[in-house]
């Protein structure tokens, strides 16, 4: 779990 | 496909506009590691078929898992989905469980 809390936002992309 | 996911839905969404229609947010290697959809655009595929909702995240893409893709890689495959002649719909299996 707390390397989940280290885990980058993700981009968004438009489809 | 699909069965260990008891609250999971195949939505076939027919190619009825020239766009799909969705914004989609993660993949592997991020805070949200299965694409989600954080927007549907009015009058896209999606919007037209009324099944997709925001939230929910997607499992597969006419059958390929999308686990373990990046993000960019998850974008891809859905774009090419919905690019090919080869079919007129694209299939997605979502759930509502994030």
């Amino acid at each position: 779990r707390e390397k989940r809390l280290t885990l980058p936002p993700s981009e968004i992309t438009l489809l | 496909p699909g069965l260990l996911e008891p609250t999971s839905t195949l939505v076939r969404v027919a190619k009825s506009a020239s766009t799909l229609g969705i914004a989609i947010e993660g993949g592997a290697n991020t805070r949200q590691p299965l694409p989600r959809i954080v927007t549907i655009q009015r009058g896209g595929s999606a919007h037209n078929c009324g099944q997709l909702k925001v939230g929910q995240v997607i499992l597969e893409v006419n059958g390929v898992p999308l686990r373990g893709r990046e993000h960019r890689d998850a974008a891809q495959l859905i774009a090419e989905a919905f690019k090919t002649k080869e079919r007129d719909h694209v299939d997605f299996l979502v759930t509502e469980f994030n």
